[in-house]
């Protein structure tokens, strides 16, 4: 199963993440 | 069996025959594909003719078995050796679940929708969004021309995945523009895949509004990594259900995209939201809004867990149980 997040941000919004990584419930994802 | 008359030979059974051909030769060419390639290019997509042989298994009808198979209540003995197996084989680790015996879950059924002790998932306060599930990054960026990676170099189309918007019309602006609120804002994706030992619960990855759910009935194909790079718009075949809203930024929306294994989707402030029915129509979607128009439709809404129901939506917390996945 997948869940898929699409969402609107300041063109500034900056992820913290690399592909394949693996994560957890309440990590960031990123932010503005 | 002679002397009643009848052959050796079994009786041609064309469904299993379809699926052991049909298997082993998409089994073949992936393995084909998968070999090792001197230029380090990854294997290109499946050609539209693979995709359509892969869509007519019937997925549906095997998700729908194995969900009733594993609503079998087993007898005590058995769970545990049962449960060890699948421990091991998925890497679960037990030691986050809330009930850590064995012997409680009735079927397989119920520990997969096994539930965590509490504060073993902090939430990031530094971050704006967080993971809504426990699983790996597949893909994220920023979507460009309406088109979205599932994987990187394979598509689908922004339009097809969420479906015609409200209000647009013949606006001759991209699919992607009419879903912003401002020039300067952007539209970003994330991509979070659950292996079948990870905790299959999700959580609301921040503090938004629910207005519309979406529900697409649709194909159960393997979503797993190795498949989303091969198989084009795998994103927009599945069986999924879009929660569409805004959050402090203008848009904002979460799918839970189904699988073969995983068939059925539960959204906690949603009774009526029906997923995996043996009732299927190709290309079709079933909207239900949030947004009250009048008191009935708060009644239908059935919420529960710790959502809200306000005159413009569901409100959910960041962090905030939103639904399950359920096998079959």
């Amino acid at each position: 199963s997948t869940i898929v997040l699409l969402f609107e941000a300041p063109k500034d919004f900056s992820f913290k993440l690399q592909p394949g990584q693996p994560i957890r419930v309440g990590e960031g994802l990123g932010s503005v | 069996m002679l002397s009643t008359g009848r052959s050796f030979l079994p009786r041609p059974r064309p469904l299993p025959l379809l699926l052991l051909t049909g298997g082993g030769y998409l089994g073949y060419e992936h393995y084909r594909r998968r070999g090792p390639r001197k230029d380090g290019a990854p294997p290109p997509p499946a050609t539209p003719t693979q995709v359509a042989l892969y869509r007519s298994f019937p997925t549906r009808l095997l998700s729908r078995t194995w969900g009733r198979l594993n609503g079998v209540e087993l007898p005590t003995w058995l769970r545990k050796p049962v449960f060890s197996l699948y421990i091991w084989t998925f890497g679960v680790n037990m030691q986050e679940a809330a009930v850590e015996d064995l012997h409680h879950y009735r079927n397989l059924g119920e520990f997969f929708r096994r539930r965590l002790k509490p504060a073993v998932r902090p939430l990031c306060a530094s971050s704006c969004l967080i993971s809504p599930a426990d699983g790996k990054i597949l893909h994220f960026g920023r979507v460009k021309n309406s088109e979205v990676e599932q994987v990187k170099g394979v598509t689908y189309s922004l339009e097809h995945f969420l479906g015609p918007q409200k209000g647009r019309g013949n606006d001759p602006s991209s699919f992607r523009d009419s879903l912003l609120s401002s020039p300067d804002h952007d539209l970003f994706h994330v991509v979070v895949y659950l292996a079948p030992g990870d905790y299959h619960c999700f959580h609301s990855p921040t503090d938004w509004k629910v207005e519309l759910r979406r529900h697409f009935p649709g194909s159960l194909m393997s979503v797993n990594p190795g498949v989303a790079r091969l198989v084009k718009e795998l994103f927009c075949l599945n069986e999924r259900v879009a929660l569409t809203g805004q959050w402090q930024h203008g848009f904002f929306s979460l799918t839970a995209v189904g699988a073969t294994n995983v068939g059925s989707i539960r959204v906690y402030f949603d009774q009526e939201l029906q997923t995996n029915a043996p009732r299927y129509s190709k290309g079709s979607f079933h909207d239900y809004s949030y947004v009250a128009v009048d008191d009935q439709v708060l009644q239908v809404a059935g919420v529960g867990g710790g959502a809200s129901v306000q005159g413009g939506g569901v409100v959910l917390q960041k962090g905030e149980a939103v639904g399950e996945f359920n096998l079959g």
